[in-house]
């Protein structure tokens, strides 16, 4: 089964 | 001050509706040149994103910044008071405890006026980075609302796989399995029908059917919707506005 990503790596906070 | 008049209310029910679901604690950023709002679902799994450009409303006035923290649950329970033939206008002063919501119906002098009470919502707010895309897609938003609909039925995962010439949605779980093969097209006398296929590199994505549910709330805000796809990086589900537009960053699952 796939494991879910999340996005936290792919933040920047503005 | 902040004064937003929408010609016809169903625009704002429509946006608001389009992810009222995946998240519920939304800053709305009001600036001189339209509102903007941003949030991320609890998982942290899909980021919503939000811009209405002053070209959506019929009258659009802000003189000053301001941030209205809304609670969507409420706000759409006001919403849905309003009839969606009737002008709406968003109404704030430069430092609100309460937002104005202004229904009126002009053919029949009706007005109806609600408060709503704004949040003190603790979210930073958070910048996708620009990407690189393998692929760029732009189909119809009912027809892709459709295939998820359809596919979610049978898997809690959904398979999007593009090559050169051919884009495939596959689903494949316990009751058994599904799978929707489209080919680009150019349908000239109905263009919103068409089916445009951009692709650098073959992508092939696994994502969560729960939050693509989700997103295709968005499709009755535009006839089409633009997808782009990256094995490294977010997906990008688009629904344009007259000005503006409503997206969604969504992770891929991945194979461990």
């Amino acid at each position: 089964t796939p494991i879910q990503n999340d996005l936290n790596e792919f933040y920047t906070v503005v | 001050m902040l004064e937003a008049k929408f010609e016809e209310a169903s625009l704002f029910k429509r946006i608001i509706d389009g992810f009222k679901d995946c998240v519920q604690l939304v800053n709305f950023q009001c600036k001189e040149d339209g509102i903007i709002a941003q949030a991320v679902d609890d998982s942290r799994v899909l980021l919503v994103s939000l811009e209405i450009g002053i070209e959506a409303f019929q009258n659009y006035r802000c003189d000053h910044p301001v941030t209205l923290g809304i609670d969507l649950t409420s706000l759409s329970k006001i919403l849905r008071c309003g009839n969606n033939s009737d002008t709406l206008t968003l109404i704030a002063d430069d430092t609100p405890d309460t937002v104005l919501l202004l229904f009126e119906d002009t053919k029949k002098d009706r007005v109806a006026e609600y408060s709503l009470k704004l949040m003190d919502i603790d979210a930073a707010f958070l910048k996708i980075e620009d990407l690189a895309y393998d692929c760029t897609l732009m189909m119809p938003s009912s027809e892709f609302s459709k295939i998820v609909r359809d596919l979610s039925q049978l898997s809690d995962s959904l398979n999007i796989m593009i090559t050169k010439e051919t884009i495939k949605f596959v689903a494949d779980g316990d009751i058994g399995s599904g799978s929707v093969i489209l080919k680009p097209f150019v349908n000239m006398d109905k263009p919103e029908d068409s089916i445009k296929l951009e692709m650098d590199q073959p992508v092939d994505l696994t994502f969560g059917s729960k939050y693509l549910l989700d997103i295709v709330k968005g499709s009755a805000l535009a006839e089409k919707v633009g997808i782009r796809l990256s094995s490294e990086a977010p997906a990008l589900f688009q629904f344009d506005l007259k000005s503006g537009y409503l997206q969604f960053f969504l992770a891929p699952k991945f194979n461990d």
